[in-house]
């Protein structure tokens, strides 16, 4: 599903440039649970950025279900974040004039789905991440790790096929993180999702089935998790 | 130094009304390095946010240094927040309009200290948090752990007598995590200064002396460090 090949990524203009990405290629299977682990400043938000056409690469490939974004066009950029993507932030990024329910009911809105559906999916996935008695606050009425939640439940509300998720548990107490970790788990083995999880914590990585280490913007090891 | 008599904070109005803190009450010492543990949305940030004046409780009393700060005139919160204290925002708090080595700054020029002394201040920090190639970039321009040690070298560089930190270390690598708590404990050896630290890391939760245990804005439990 993911082919990264040989792309590299630099900040700033020609007197001070910072190689954040350098030369880095892997593949990732459709339904792998893939983990990126490394240093602060490694370069592991600019890898799920470009991955996620947030951001351009400077040179290389990356090809998604066969197709090289670094080439599509705007409109077919858009669709395929709308209907295959579902991104966690860092720093979460919900939207500040809109209620919980409404910044997660957007990923829907955008797909054009019905106001009926809508709320179920969505009562369906504050549920699991145990936010439901939150949903009619605003993100200044919540706590760092409640934000953390309902910026999960916006990008996993839509069943996407690839998740990226950057620190999905930073904000997160060891039961929240259970929860929202299960949840991925579940749409792992159920929907075949492929999950790509930057984390630098080690209950949140055991979860993963292979982990890339990145350090100066280069991937130095990779673990593969033995048979079970 | 710290001595908080059952304080109570709601949020909301009549009808809709969240107890984030239900009467909580705790002394620390001077020169004690507490930990605060809880789930997620428990009140841990409102509690630092009502010790650091930044947020009003609903009922009770925090003196701070036998100074009840409840009760304390603006000018007097001011000079009390700009001389004292040294605050770690859970979610960093930077100013992107200036660059980090401005952001530091901002703590000593509200000082009135001079600008070949901030100057040096600023860079033994920068030093010891392994910031100092990152002082002329601006927010946009760092990760999520380098603001996060931006944000810690603005509370520490004024050498505050008491340090509240909300998850200090929740966007770090362990090698990063561990620079920023040898330099919690340095202050806190050297200088005396008084610590109190918001945690779900069991890491860094064990640099701290004690750890009050918080649910649904109560202390239910409380640990202390045996002897070493
Ligand atoms: N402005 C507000 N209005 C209404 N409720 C609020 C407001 N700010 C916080 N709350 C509520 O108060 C409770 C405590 O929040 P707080 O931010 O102190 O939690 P926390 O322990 O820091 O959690 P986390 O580990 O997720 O950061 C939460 O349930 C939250 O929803
Ligand atoms: N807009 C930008 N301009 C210049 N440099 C940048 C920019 N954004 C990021 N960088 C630099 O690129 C490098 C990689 O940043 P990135 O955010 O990918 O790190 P990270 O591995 O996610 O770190 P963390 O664990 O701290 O979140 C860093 O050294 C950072 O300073
Ligand atoms: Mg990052
Ligand atoms: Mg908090």
């Amino acid at each position: 599903i993911l082919n990264v090949e040989k792309i590299e990524k630099y900040y700033g203009y020609k007197g001070n440039v910072t190689k954040a990405i350098d030369n880095i290629s892997f593949k990732v299977d459709k339904g792998e649970f893939v983990g990126i682990m490394g240093p602060s400043g490694s370069g592991k938000t600019t890898l799920l950025n470009c991955i996620s056409t947030i951001d351009t690469i400077t040179t290389g490939h990356i090809n998604i279900n066969n197709k090289d974004i670094t080439v599509l066009k705007r409109k077919a950029l858009e669709n395929f974040r709308r209907d295959e993507l579902g991104f966690i932030f860092q720093d979460f990024n919900l939207l500040d004039t809109l209620t919980a329910y409404e910044n997660i009911a957007l990923a829907l809105t955008i797909q054009n789905r019905g106001t009926r559906e809508i709320d179920r999916l969505i009562k369906s996935v504050a549920k699991k991440l145990e936010i439901s008695e939150l949903l009619n606050n605003y993100p200044f009425q919540l706590s760092g790790g409640q934000k953390q939640r309902v910026a999960s439940a916006r990008a996993l509300v839509t069943e996407p096929s690839l998740i990226l998720a950057d620190e999905p548990t930073g904000a997160l107490d060891s039961k929240s993180a259970r929860l929202l970790l299960d949840t991925f788990e579940k749409l792992n083995k159920e929907f075949q999702s492929t999950i790509l999880m930057v984390t630098h914590d080690a209950f949140t990585a055991s979860y993963a089935h292979r982990i890339l280490f990145i350090k100066d913007g280069r991937i130095f090891n990779e673990l593969i998790r033995g048979e079970d």
